[in-house]
Order: C-alpha cells, then sequence, then structure tokens
C-alpha cells in the first residue's frame, strides 16, 4: 500500500508506476492517471490528477525529473504524491488550494532517460531519442521548449550534454506537455523541479530581459526560500536564470511564462556539491519536505492572487 | 552497463574572470568528454566536472598550471554508484 511504500529509498519506473496506480486505487475520489503522451521509446508519459471536482478548475502544474539521472527529485514527486493525498482534508491551506485548483503531478517527466539511468547508465541526463543523419543519442528536454529556441546556453552537437534536439518540440516527452498546458488553458502556476545546487529560478533563461513580474516573482521566490530553510535550514538562492546561474535558452519555464503562466518557476534541489547527482536516499525524505513547503508558498500565493 | 572506474567529479572555483575564462575553455573541449555538474557561471562561483579516467591527469594539470583551486568532490564515482545500487537492493529484499 502507499501506506507501507518506502519513502526513503530510490525506485525505479516500474515501483513508481505501481506506486501511482496503488494511490490511484486507494484515493479514486482525489486523484487520477492521466496519460498525455508516449516518449520517444513507447513508455507512457504519465501525469496524476488531483482533483476535488468542476470542469476546467485552474491548475497548478509540478513536474519532476526532466533531467533523468537527478533521482532525488523524482523521489521528491513520489513523496510530494502522497503528501497531497494526505493533507487533504486534514491541512487547511492545501484543502482550499485543492477546493479551487486542480494539481497536476508528473513525476517521471523523462520515463526513457530515468529507465536508462537505472539500466544501463546512471549518469544519463538527455532524452532517448535518434534523429537522423546525427551520430549521438539524446537531446536535453530543457533546451528543445519554443522560447528562445536555438539561442545562448544550449548546443548544437548531438554529443553534449545542452543538445537542443533539431528544432522545438522535437522531443515527444516535451510535447505531451506543450499540448496538454494549451489544451488545458488554465494553469495558473507551473513549476519544474530538478537538482542540484540549492535555487529557486524564474525567467528568463534565454534573455538578459527582465520579466514583467520580475519583482512579484522575486519577491515570492524569496519568501519560498525563507518558508523552506526553516525546517533544516537548507539555503538557497533565487533569481532569474540568467542572473542566477547562466543564459538557457529552450527552457521549460520561459516557455510556460510566454504562454501566460506567471508562477513559473523551476527549482534546483539538495545538495550543494558532496554528492552531486548520488545524493544518499536517507536524504529523500528532508528534501521532500523542505520543498513542500516552499512549493506550499507557491500555491498559495497562485491560489490569492488570481490573474 | 556503463562503468564508471577511476572517474572523479571536480569541485573547481574560478577565483577571478581570467580563471574563470580558462575552466570555460575546459568546458569548451570536447576531446576531454568532460561531464558538468554544475557549469561555469561566475568567479568564486563553484564548478563540478566529471571527469573520465583518460583525462584525469590532464584535467588536473591544466587547472594546477592556471593556479586555479580545486578539490576532488567525489573520489570514486563507481563505489558510490554500487553502493546505491546495493542500498536499493537491500530495501527491496527487506521489503520482500
Amino acid at each position: 500500500t502507499t501506506e507501507t511504500f518506502n519513502y526513503a529509498a530510490y525506485h525505479n519506473l516500474d515501483e513508481i508506476n505501481a506506486f501511482m496506480d496503488l494511490l490511484v486505487t486507494e484515493k479514486s475520489n482525489l486523484v487520477s492517471k492521466l496519460q498525455i503522451g508516449k516518449s520517444y521509446e513507447g513508455r507512457p508519459i504519465n501525469v496524476l490528477k488531483f482533483s476535488t471536482g468542476g470542469i476546467k478548475r485552474p491548475a497548478i502544474w509540478i513536474d519532476t525529473g526532466i533531467h533523468s539521472r537527478e533521482w532525488v527529485t523524482q523521489a521528491s514527486g513520489v513523496w510530494f504524491a502522497k503528501k497531497i493525498v494526505d493533507s487533504y482534508g486534514k491541512d487547511p491551506s492545501l484543502t482550499s488550494i485543492l477546493n479551487n485548483f486542480d494539481i497536476f503531478l508528473e513525476i517521471v517527466t523523462n520515463p526513457d532517460g530515468f529507465a536508462f539511468t537505472h539500466s544501463q547508465n546512471r549518469m544519463w541526463r538527455k532524452t532517448r531519442s535518434h534523429h537522423s543523419g546525427l551520430s549521438c543519442i539524446g537531446v536535453d528536454p530543457n533546451r528543445n521548449w519554443d522560447a528562445g529556441f536555438g539561442g545562448p546556453g544550449s548546443s548544437g552537437n548531438s554529443c553534449t550534454e545542452t543538445y537542443r534536439g533539431p528544432y522545438a518540440n522535437s522531443e515527444s516527452e516535451v510535447k505531451a506537455i506543450v499540448d496538454f498546458v494549451q489544451d488545458h488553458g488554465n494553469i495558473k502556476a507551473f513549476i519544474s523541479i530538478h537538482s542540484y545546487s540549492q535555487l529557486l529560478l524564474y525567467p528568463y533563461g534565454y534573455t538578459t530581459q527582465k520579466a514583467a513580474d520580475h519583482e512579484e516573482l522575486d519577491a515570492l521566490a524569496k519568501k519560498a526560500v525563507n518558508a523552506l530553510a526553516s525546517l533544516h535550514g537548507t539555503k538557497y538562492r533565487y533569481g532569474s536564470i540568467t542572473a542566477a546561474i547562466y543564459p538557457a535558452s529552450g527552457g521549460t519555464i520561459d516557455w510556460t511564462y510566454d504562454q501566460g503562466i506567471k508562477y513559473s518557476y523551476t527549482f534546483e534541489l539538495r545538495d550543494t556539491g558532496r554528492h552531486g547527482f548520488l545524493l544518499p536516499a536517507s536524504q529523500i525524505v528532508p528534501t521532500a519536505e523542505e520543498t513542500w513547503l516552499a512549493l506550499m508558498v507557491i500555491m498559495e500565493h497562485t491560489r490569492d492572487h488570481p490573474y | 552497463t556503463e562503468t564508471f572506474v577511476g572517474q572523479q567529479v571536480l569541485r573547481i572555483l574560478p577565483e577571478d574572470a581570467f580563471q574563470l575564462e580558462k575552466v570555460m575553455e575546459l568546458d569548451a573541449s570536447e576531446k576531454l568528454q568532460l561531464d558538468f555538474w554544475r557549469a561555469p557561471t561566475y568567479p568564486k562561483s563553484p564548478v563540478d566536472v566529471r571527469v573520465p579516467f583518460p583525462s584525469l591527469q590532464r584535467v588536473k594539470v591544466f587547472l594546477e598550471s592556471n593556479g586555479i583551486q580545486y578539490d576532488i568532490m567525489i573520489e570514486d564515482l563507481q563505489s558510490l554508484i554500487d553502493e546505491e545500487k546495493l542500498d536499493m537492493a537491500r530495501q527491496r529484499s527487506v521489503l520482500q
């Protein structure tokens, strides 16, 4: 059951899929599973929908682990799913969010890459697509969005880790989300979660120009990282992608922001340089717990500031 | 299955713009087959890079000859991966 599931351990794709099915079975009044597409290798791209009813309610989107090797991210996604279910009806704030919004949670955003990290190459980061005429496999799905596609901070060389792909949305894993977001049309917050390096970022990455909502996004980021730090003292930096790290074109939240989703954020979870992508499993739950506090701040703000 | 025997992850700390530029030269070198976990951004901002065994010596010599400070963040990547695998197997057997 989802009560006995070990949240403090890493799990492979089959186990995460089984967990999602269990959650849906146990809480069918609150959770359902949608398939929004298929990966390059034909795996289903699944999204959990948390909803208390209503048609086309405004929604909050959370995705975890678009870069497959960032295992603490997918593991945190599993923990968030359980947390949402457990908190509904008990935590007044989460309850009021769910009474007004649907939450979509994509736990394994790059299923082919994730499966590959478990079977063949623990350090795989990209998708597993092969485009004709190219010598190497895989595209960086966080350079493949139609937001300054092909600009600085992405590579045209298929053998590099930041290869952008032959054209925007060439990756089925990206296109599935693009189609879903556009079909839905009422997503108000979009949070894409990565690891590591402890950052909370907002648009833009493809330009040094400030986002129109820069001040509000910055103030909300500050509040979110303060909430996060309040649990275990984990320090995050925050800022626009270009200011806090480097120019990176074709990124997820630049596209969502340009689609009109004001509260577009991306997290980089723990740690700051002892373990990198090999964060010990003992840190999964503390990482997820502190991240949840920041997520709640963003979700509450989204609820309280309709636009 | 890809193995990472002999690979290390280095944490590099470029002190100024000159050193940062040198680290970016490393980033641009395809021959070394480096995997930047944290890319070079600003002076004094750490850069983490996974270095394949055949490039290890060259990278360290390059850093030292340019006076760039670095630490070994992960001494033996494969042993960490093995440990992680073992841990997962242990969790599964406990569950069974």
